[in-house]
């Protein structure tokens, strides 16, 4: 019935009694952040009724939002260990969650597998996990052009035009191949990505990532067939299931692009690791 | 042994529909292929060169040098059969880390293993810290119904823990590091799962 911290170093991460991530704090920055994770998941538009378009490989058309609650449902399995701290999270059938704390690094390393992404319900649907902090960001937020410089980005504003948004949540998603922040004045929290998603901050203070799509009609744009990816075993085929990591940090303002230059290269360039056999204790 | 597959199918990943994936599924499924093969010949191109960086001595024998390194491109499935073996026979695992970057990396390496009696050395012999983590079941489900489907067959032995240890590597540079049968050094991580408690918020 107590908050449980784990993180061995100077950052460490608390989860209230309800098993939900709830504080980030970094000694040696002295950044200290209420702090949520969540999922969600876009329900995709069919392209029947009154909206003919359905949301497909190119169009991103969310019908409505349906959030993924675990608050006081989820157990945590915790390894703690004298190089890293993980939490293991099954936050529903098909999603599953490892956070990660490495004693000498100062971001959280987040893990995610999820799929195969029912879809015996008639809905194809698009998961987003979600970020949550207090931080007032008034709505602006920062996106990665191909791993170029970050571009600024207003909610529900173009810089070189008029736009009148009509989908509040779509028309305001951007890529995302590198990463995405935001900043409030005295904090920026980063999150770095493994491969390229789609990304947005639709709230104050709030960062989300779109991770796995499945989809059950085709947008009309060309592709002539439905995002519905599957793999089989045994002749039977379920939809695909995807893993990847996105790593977060939060850094006293001004202080987080280095980071987001430095380990985006690092996540780009991963360390090549290869394997030989030897006999005896010869140390080549 | 050439990188020239693996050129041609990163020239073909450059199309607008993969890049974006608006390519129809078979397509999909063409460039992965083409990918995997690229990467394959790549591979023996690059354990080739470890050999020659790695030997002691004079290089001049490089070409006839057989130390053969291979990689885990299944390491995402929880699949890497060089560290799945069994060290127990007085055999070690030699771990090659190279850094493609021009600044030095510390970072944290994590393998399947199969022993809990692990223990990693450096090149120059001393001990290091390592930590052994349980497997996953989610990771250990993934890996066989993947595996099975890749070999047709599930491998006799199956890991169950995954091995961290820290690692230095200079830059664009390479450091090597031996994991041995010993006892117990590597330690092994305090599990405990909690239940929350409903409505305390």
């Amino acid at each position: 019935n107590s908050n449980m911290q784990i993180g061995q170093g100077q950052l460490k991460l608390q989860y209230n009694a309800a098993g939900a991530l709830s504080l980030y704090s970094n000694s040696k920055t002295q950044v200290e952040a209420n702090f949520k994770q969540k999922y969600k998941y876009y329900i995709g538009q069919d392209g029947n009724g009154s909206d003919p378009q359905a949301s497909g490989a190119y169009i991103f058309r969310p019908n409505c939002t349906v959030p993924i609650k675990t608050d006081g449902q989820v157990p945590l399995t915790v390894l703690r260990g004298s190089i890293l701290d993980e939490v293991h999270q099954q936050i529903n059938p098909w999603i599953y969650q490892i956070n990660r704390v490495y004693k000498g690094k100062d971001y959280v390393e987040t893990e995610f597998i999820v799929g195969p992404i029912p879809v015996d319900d008639g809905n194809g649907k698009e998961l987003s996990t979600e970020v949550v902090t207090n931080m007032a960001t008034n709505k602006t937020f920062y996106t990665d052009s191909s791993g170029r410089d970050f571009i600024k980005r207003i909610r529900d504003y173009r810089s070189e035009w008029k736009i009148e948004v009509h989908q509040p949540i779509a028309g305001n998603y951007y890529p995302v191949n590198l990463g995405i922040y935001v900043e409030d004045g005295s904090r920026e929290l980063s999150i770095l990505v493994d491969r390229s998603v789609g990304g947005a901050s639709i709230k104050d203070g709030q960062i989300e990532l779109m991770l796995h799509r499945r989809l059950l009609h085709d947008d009309g744009r060309g592709v002539a067939e439905a995002l519905n990816e599957t793999t089989c075993f045994d002749n039977q085929c379920e939809g695909l299931v995807i893993q990847g990591k996105y790593y977060l940090r939060i850094d006293p303002q001004g202080e987080g692009a280095r980071w987001r230059r430095t380990f985006g290269q690092e996540i780009y360039s991963p360390l090549l690791i290869a394997f030989a056999e030897q006999d005896g204790g010869n140390w080549v | 042994l050439t990188t020239d597959s693996l050129a041609d199918a990163l020239a073909l990943a450059q199309h607008h529909d993969a890049v974006t994936g608006t390519e129809k599924q078979h397509v999909a499924n063409d460039y992965a292929k083409r990918l995997s093969i690229g990467y394959t010949q790549a591979e023996k191109l690059v354990s080739s060169s470890l050999s020659c960086l790695s030997q002691s001595g004079s290089k001049s024998h490089c070409p006839s040098q057989t130390t053969n390194f291979e990689q885990c491109p299944l390491l995402n499935i929880t699949y890497c059969p060089p560290s799945e073996m069994d060290l127990s026979q007085g055999k070690s695992l030699v771990v090659l880390v190279y850094n493609s970057l021009g600044w030095k990396r510390e970072d944290v390496l994590r393998i399947p293993v199969i022993s809990d009696s692990i223990v990693v050395h450096d090149s120059e012999g001393r001990e290091v810290e390592s930590q052994l983590l349980p497997i996953a079941n989610a990771s250990l489900h993934m890996r066989e119904k993947h595996v099975k489907a890749y070999l047709g067959m599930l491998p006799a032995a199956k890991p169950k823990f995954w091995l961290a240890f820290p690692v230095s590597v200079p830059p664009l540079g390479f450091n090597t590091y031996f994991i041995s049968s010993g006892k117990k050094s590597a330690s092994v991580s305090l599990m405990s799962t909690l239940h929350p408690s409903q409505g305390s918020e």
